[in-house]
This record gives structure tokens, sequence and C-alpha cells, in this order.
């Protein structure tokens, strides 16, 4: 564990939170992509099956514990309890074109031709393209609200902690886990247009039309 | 390339 590490999982954390207190207090979803929140429910669900088979760290298995329940939470308040506020008909990103490529990389490229190994990896690839509905949603209506564009800057604000993270490692342990940084990059890549439209335009964003 | 994958990371 170092800083990068503990402050991107901060910066992960407080997203998931943002995200999950807006809807809740607003009692509204609206703006707010059901499918890429159902996406990141699925990475978790899939990377965290590790839980059930071995035991790293109490930090490792609460913070699990936590995203796992917020993710499952965020995708309740979505489509049950304020249902009548999800603007389904902006969120129309087909999810198949990220599942199936995704599902057939993680078949291709992983460390051991196993389920648990295989779904690891399957979850890796799918949170670095798992924003996309949310980011065509934006594209779509042309408008995020302030606090939507907050949660995003933290997410993507983890990743590229995480990324720190992983240099820090390589540079101190001289370990590095291959996947996990060639997506880590690809994932933070898709933020750097919202980076800089929110740090250009202030929070509330308008795409050009 | 030597692979080795991160178990404590989330």
């Amino acid at each position: 564990m170092n800083i990068f590490r503990l402050a991107g999982d901060v910066s992960h954390l407080v997203a998931i939170l943002i995200l999950l207190m807006k809807i809740w207090r607003s009692k509204s979803c609206a703006g707010i992509s059901g499918r890429s929140q159902v996406l990141f429910a699925l990475v978790f669900t899939t990377r965290y099956l590790d839980l059930f088979t071995v035991y790293i760290s109490a930090y490792n298995t609460v913070m699990k514990v936590v995203f796992l329940a917020l993710s499952y939470a965020t995708v309740y308040l979505i489509y049950m309890r304020f249902r009548n506020s999800y603007d389904s008909e902006n969120d129309t990103f087909r999810v198949e074109f990220l599942l199936i490529p995704v599902i057939g990389l993680s078949f291709l490229e992983n460390y051991a031709f196993t389920p648990l190994e295989i779904l690891w990896t399957f979850s890796i690839f799918l949170e670095s393209v798992a924003i996309m509905p949310q980011l065509f949603m934006i594209t779509k209506t042309g408008e995020a609200e302030s606090i939507t564009t907050h949660y995003l800057f933290f997410l993507g604000l983890y990743r590229a902690l995480y990324i720190a993270n992983w240099v820090w490692r390589y540079h101190t342990e001289g370990f590095y886990d291959q996947i996990a940084i060639v997506s880590g990059v690809v994932q933070t890549i898709f933020y750097c247009d919202f980076f800089y439209l929110y740090v250009t335009r202030g929070e509330e964003i308008r795409t050009p039309s | 390339a030597k692979k080795t994958k991160s178990k404590d990371e989330l």
C-alpha cells in the first residue's frame, strides 16, 4: 500500500458515494446511465469472486464488500426505487458492443485459463469501457449536471492515481501487472476529454452542438 | 514479458 493507491481507492469510494447520495437526496436519477451502473456492478461481481477463495487483508475484504454493496444499491435506486426518473430514452448505448469484445479478449489474454482468472480479466477489461454508456448519454443530451461531472471526475481520478501507484510499485518492488496497467491506461484515456472540459468549462458541462 | 497478477489491488 502506498499513498497513490490509498488516494486512488478513496477517490473511487468518493465517486460512488457522490452518485449514490445525489440520486438518494434528489430522489432522481435523471442524466445517469443505468447501463453504465449495471456494467460497474458486473465488474465488481466478477472481480471480487476471490472474496470466497483467498483472504488478503481486512482492508481488502471490507473495501470489496463496500464496493459491491454500493454498486448494487445504485442499480436498485435507478431501476427500482426511482425508476420513474430514469431517462431510458437517452440511455441507449448498445452494451453488447462492449461485452462481446471484452468477453473474447478475456479468453485470449489472461494469467491462467481458469474460470476465476478469466472472470477477473473480464472485469478489468470491462471496467476500462464501462463508463462509455454514461459518456454517450452526456454527448446525446448535450449536458451533464455539475454533481454528475464531480462523479466522473473522481471516477477518472481513481484510475489515474492507480497509474501513479503502478509506477511507484514498479520502481520500489519491481512489480507490474500487465493486464491491469494496459487496461488502466486505456480507461484513463477515455476520461481525458472529460477532464479537459471539467477544468476549462467549470462544473456544468454542455457539449458543443 | 513477465506477467504477474496483483492480488491485493481493488
